[in-house]
């Protein structure tokens, strides 16, 4: 049975609902800031031939994400970090993306019709 | 090379629709309906308090900027500017999956499409649980206006969500913000006054209040002169505030306070009311038997309605009354018009630069008690009169001079229509 113990239903968990995956490791969090448009131009797996260069902007896209958040720049994916990945948002991206390189994916079957009006 | 070449192109030629530091301005029109779609009601609140919150959310846009909204559930859907609904994972077409419960909440499009996430517990507004739908869709409209996201605190434009606070409200920087797109607000007044109150403290100390009242039509602002913008929730309409008053509005406000007499009154047409403004309401019949209203003539001979606006000047004990390019002073102790009037407004009130004057039909004469000094208002301007204090400084300034004009909207914030279907909320 549900049960309702407050008028407005606040406190019945909604079981069946799906939960959002929670931000756990570097890769989810390099997921999250190139969704929100801190990474900018690759994809998490980026294209594998410079693992410095994507290493160096998953940590200057973190320290940025940081800094905006208010908390300290360590630019290590810290508890701290985690938990502000984690908080409720808003979906729209945080920083100005590049529509064209955001919708015309570097490889993928030509024509990149995508961004075409 | 050649697609390369012309993704190059476009995004110099079209405006950058991404996210600069200030946004866009999303919108040319003012007035922008909205709706929520009928396939997109939330399953956790009744569908009609869905709607009371973004009518809500929406009003609050409306009391700090020019623009206005009104919900449209008839029109083509293209014709409706902002379009609203909820849904969970994958929704109403949005190529942008939701995550279920956690981070995403909602999003929005430039268009004007505001997407919800169902799966997100989201509550009516002060619910003290969890994720307030006022905070959320004030937070999306802003988008929708083309505001980005603002790290700042107390900024509702901060990308994550802030539980509840008591009482949110719109704050100083998100006005800034969104004014810096579409502008101030501007638009005339009726009248502008400060309403003097006797009050009791608790220790049954008598103190005088004010508060500084705009005037329009048949609504009006309380503006709070210390936080430079007006009260939160207003406009509201004049038989709310004022019992009695006539229902369109007002022409004067007038304060007789002397060591004699301490009245107030309100004039509109030919006619004027006394206020009693203990009992907050007109008197139907004053401690003296007059029975209100009055004619104008009847009170103040030599006075003839309707007048544009007047003023109590508490230095000499006279009512001036300005109408089209005249000014009547009236003798409030002698009960009778002053010797010599009425005057050319022009030659009472002398311009202090050539040629900056209002030169009559003005709507507002106002004594302020926070700056000292009256202002007389016309249209979209005011100009300040010169007080005792600045001729001392200044012996050249004529005595009642008007300093250069400024724009009202430079000197009170935040004073914005809201469209009529959301004056009740």
């Amino acid at each position: 049975e549900k049960l309702y113990h407050r008028r407005d239903r606040s406190d019945v968990q909604h079981f069946d609902s799906h939960q959002a995956q929670i931000i756990t490791d570097e890769h989810a969090a390099e997921l999250f800031l190139s969704r929100y448009g801190f990474i900018k131009n690759s994809g998490p797996d980026g294209d594998g031939d410079d693992p410095e260069g994507a290493s160096q902007a998953f940590i200057s896209a973190l320290e940025e994400f940081q800094r905006v958040s208010g908390l300290p720049v360590t630019g290590q994916f810290d508890e701290a970090t985690k938990e502000a990945m984690n908080k409720p948002r808003c979906g729209v991206p945080d920083k100005e993306m590049d529509w064209n390189a955001a919708t015309e994916p570097e490889s993928g079957p030509s024509g990149g019709s995508t961004s075409a009006r | 090379r050649r697609k390369r070449h012309l993704a190059g192109l476009m995004s110099k030629t079209r405006p950058r629709r991404g996210l600069s530091e200030h946004g866009y301005m999303a919108f040319s029109k003012k007035l922008l309906k909205w709706r929520l779609i009928g396939e997109g009601y939330s399953s956790q609140l009744a569908v009609e308090e869905q709607r009371y919150i973004f009518r809500l959310a929406f009003r609050m846009w409306s009391e700090v900027s020019p623009l206005e909204f009104v919900e449209d559930t008839r029109s083509p859907l293209e014709d409706v500017e902002i379009r609203l609904g909820f849904g969970t994972g994958k929704h109403l077409g949005c190529n942008q999956r939701f995550d279920g419960t956690g981070q995403e909440f909602a999003h929005a499009w430039f268009l004007g499409d505001i997407h919800f996430d169902d799966d997100e517990h989201f509550t009516a507004p002060n619910a003290g649980s969890g994720i307030s739908l006022l905070k959320v869709a004030v937070h999306e409209i802003g988008h929708v206006l083309g505001l980005p996201h603002i790290y700042r605190e107390g900024s509702i434009m901060q990308p994550s969500y802030l539980p509840q606070e008591s009482g949110f409200e719109v704050g100083w920087m998100d006005r800034k913000a969104i004014q810096r797109l579409y502008g101030g607000c501007k638009g005339r007044f009726s009248t502008v006054f400060d309403w003097i109150r006797k009050e009791r403290t608790p220790y049954g100390e008598v103190v005088i209040r004010f508060n500084t009242y705009f005037m329009r039509d048949s609504w009006y602002w309380l503006y709070e002169n210390r936080n430079n913008r007006t009260r939160y929730g207003d406009p509201v309409t004049l038989q709310a505030g004022w019992h009695g008053l006539p229902r369109e509005g007002v022409d004067a406000h007038v304060h007789v306070w002397s060591r004699t007499k301490d009245i107030v009154y309100f004039f509109k047409g030919t006619q004027f009311w006394r206020y009693d403004s203990e009992k907050d309401r007109v008197f139907g019949q004053d401690p003296e038997g007059h029975r209100y209203p009055r004619p104008i003539s009847e009170g103040f001979p030599g006075v003839i309605g309707p007048v544009d606006t007047a003023f109590y000047d508490r230095r000499d004990s006279h009512i001036y009354f300005f109408k089209n390019s005249l000014v009547f002073a009236f003798n409030a102790e002698a009960n009778r018009l002053a010797r010599g009037f009425p005057k050319n407004i022009r030659d009472l009130f002398p311009a202090v630069e050539r040629g900056d004057h209002p030169n009559g039909n003005i709507d507002a004469a106002y004594f302020s008690y926070t700056h000292s000094t009256v202002f007389l208002l016309k249209g979209t301007r005011f100009w300040r009169v010169v007080n005792s204090r600045q001729r001392r400084r200044r012996l050249s300034l004529p005595r009642n001079g008007l300093l250069p004009h400024k724009e009202v909207e430079e000197q009170w914030f935040d004073i914005c229509n809201v469209h009529p279907t959301a004056l009740k909320l």
